[in-house]
């Protein structure tokens, strides 16, 4: 699944 | 926040830690790219662009990571191309860094998520970043050399990239969280250390310089 809305990553 | 993101986060500090302290200690950036630190700036700045539109309260750990992170690449950068201009080795810096922000950029608005301005302009800092330390692996193989200090700051640059990889293995095995394009561009960013771990494991880890055949 694709969640690159939540960038929650540096 | 998984072990291997945790260590990558602190390789990457490390990283940014240890360049500045041969900068300031030695007072000369020899054998240190510029272009390659500018192009690390910008990929802070565009991709924690949020920080700038709505400023929230640093009330967590990862805004003051990423203030951290912008703030020391700008500072790496002013040591560099004013401080100690001087000592900063133009003439072997000389990769283009057009040839890879401007296919970067074109990539980003080929190969996105979404076509909206802070997606693409995350999209670009990914793909920049997968190619930013090229000028610096460009450099040494001009120079035909690395000094200890810059082998272990490239050691840990590279090592952020790959622990973050296996943040990703981990991600998607227990979270199911898939993330293709940071992915891909991770491995590419990786892959592009492979030599350099080869020569810092046989030979720094020695005791060791590093020195290209010329």
């Amino acid at each position: 699944k694709e969640t690159n809305a939540a960038k929650d990553e540096l | 926040m998984n072990i291997f993101r945790l260590f990558g986060d602190l390789s990457h500090l490390a990283a940014i830690a240890i360049l500045l302290l041969k900068i300031w200690k030695t007072r000369s950036c020899a054998g240190v790219s510029g272009k390659t630190q500018l192009l690390f700036a910008v990929c802070f700045i565009t991709r924690y662009i949020d920080l700038f539109l709505h400023f929230v309260s640093l009330y967590n750990t990862e805004k003051v990571m990423k203030l951290i992170y912008i703030s020391a690449s700008v500072f790496t950068c002013y040591l560099i191309f004013f401080k100690f201009k001087a000592t900063y080795d133009g003439n072997h810096d000389s990769m283009r860094a057009e040839f890879l922000i401007v296919p970067a950029a074109g990539l980003a608005c080929l190969i996105n998520t979404k076509f909206d301005a802070i997606e693409i302009l995350w999209t670009f800092s990914i793909y920049l970043e997968a190619v930013a330390i090229l000028p610096q692996l460009f450099l040494i193989s001009k120079t035909g050399e690395a000094e200890t200090i810059t082998s272990h700051y490239l050691f840990a640059q590279g090592s952020y990239r790959a622990l973050y990889i296996l943040n990703w293995i981990y991600r998607y095995h227990y979270e199911s969280h898939v993330d293709t394009i940071a992915i891909v561009a991770g491995v590419v960013q990786t892959i592009l250390y492979c030599d350099f771990f080869y020569l810092y494991i046989t030979k720094v880890v020695k005791g060791q310089k590093i020195v290209l055949p010329a």
